[in-house]
């Protein structure tokens, strides 16, 4: 529970307007705040955003953190259905 | 592979994104 409390947390750095969804321009606007390059952050943004429809859910990026903190394997199975 | 190299590529910066996130948290450089 609390790689999903960080995650969470991350969420909102990112979704600063409360949306509950992040977009490229949501991205970008940590270009100031992260060490990050911009092209760098499109690449979070594509990384994360597996089905591609343009927009972060939550769980899209908790399942990013979870292979970021756990490995790739344990994100898959974190993310099959029971 | 040049997918092998390009999600490799994306897993570090994924990583130093989710890096540079805890720093901000924290408060650390």
């Amino acid at each position: 529970s609390t790689v999903l409390e960080k995650s969470q947390e991350f969420f909102q750095i990112c979704d600063t307007e409360e949306k509950g969804f992040v977009t490229r321009w949501d991205m970008q606007r940590l270009l100031g705040e992260l060490p990050l390059s911009a092209e760098e952050l499109e690449n979070v943004f594509d990384t994360l955003d597996a089905d591609g429809n343009g927009y972060l859910t939550p769980d899209e990026f908790s399942s990013g953190f979870s292979e970021f903190v756990f490995g790739p394997a344990a994100a898959s199975a974190a993310t099959l259905p029971p | 592979d040049p997918n092998i190299k390009g999600a490799a590529a994306n897993e570090g910066v994924l990583a130093n994104f989710f890096n540079s996130l805890l720093s901000k948290k924290t408060g650390a450089p």
